[in-house]
């Protein structure tokens, strides 16, 4: 049997919101590391890696590995039927083709039960050492630069040089240019701006991926976004001490 | 032009 029992519900549902259109359907992980997901965007572009770890739930059963195969925008459906402030315990018996949602308030409970796919998927083995920039900034700021920028253009050019991180993109009326110096701010660390940098790194995506990350903005005030010297990206937003949610996204090379 | 990589051709599926 697997059970969990989350008091600040309204976390899935905004964890729900930042997938649900970037990922159809995904298998979710419940093992002793915690309730876990993996998933492609169905143009095999982008990759998210969702991880909440047990001790983040008031109440973490797992008697064994299960995965749960689930559409998300039926889940999302589902955590909608229920009020923002309320716990949400997930159930799903061993070898059942079902899950139950119950969501309690202190007005009363609400049970919804949803079908399970089965969905072939592969897990990947995910490298962190080759990250060679790291950049942390305000979360609202990056999703402000990336809507400020794909009205401009289709593609973001991410620069990181010693100088600072730098988004340009150009389109049929011109192009733009946005800087991001590092700024410590000792009293609001969330609102500071943080590079890391072992050799300067520019490449380019498609701006269309990362307003869709940027849907996990609710989740945290601060993203880190990495990039690799093999050019690939990583977009990461932590949940409240249980977890995260991290987007990988595949750049555009020269031709 | 332009070439979008995929996901694939950095992660190794098991």
């Amino acid at each position: 049997m697997f059970e969990l029992r989350l008091v600040q519900g309204s976390l899935l549902k905004k964890v729900l919101e930042a997938i649900k259109d970037l990922v159809n359907d995904a298998n979710f992980d419940c093992s002793a590391t915690g309730f876990s997901l993996q998933a492609m965007d169905p143009s095999h572009v982008a990759l998210v890696a969702l991880l909440l770890r047990p001790d983040g739930f008031e109440h973490y059963r797992c008697d064994r590995n299960i995965s749960m195969g689930m559409n998300l925008n039926n889940m999302s459906k589902i955590l909608k039927c229920g009020g923002n402030d309320d716990i949400i315990t997930i159930r799903a018996d061993d070898g059942s083709d079902t899950v139950t949602f119950m969501f309690e308030s202190p007005n009363g409970s609400a049970n919804f039960e949803m079908n399970l796919m089965d969905i072939d998927s592969e897990h990947h083995g995910i490298d962190e050492s080759k990250c060679c920039a790291v950049v942390r900034m305000p979360s609202s700021e990056f999703q402000r630069i990336c809507k400020v920028l794909s009205s401009i253009g289709d593609t973001v050019v991410i620069s990181v040089t010693n100088e600072g991180v730098q988004f340009s993109t150009r389109g049929d009326i011109g192009t733009a240019n946005i800087v991001c110096r590092q700024n410590i701010n000792v009293d609001k660390p969330e609102e500071s701006t943080v590079i890391e940098m072992s050799q300067p790194v520019s490449s380019q995506f498609p701006l269309r991926y990362m307003n869709s990350f940027t849907k996990a903005t609710p989740l945290s005030n601060t993203v880190t976004i990495s990039l690799t010297s093999e050019l690939l990206l990583a977009v990461e937003y932590t949940i409240a001490e249980m977890g995260y949610i991290r987007f990988y996204l595949a750049p555009k090379i020269e031709d | 032009p332009c070439l979008q990589r995929k996901i694939s051709d950095y992660f190794s599926g098991d």
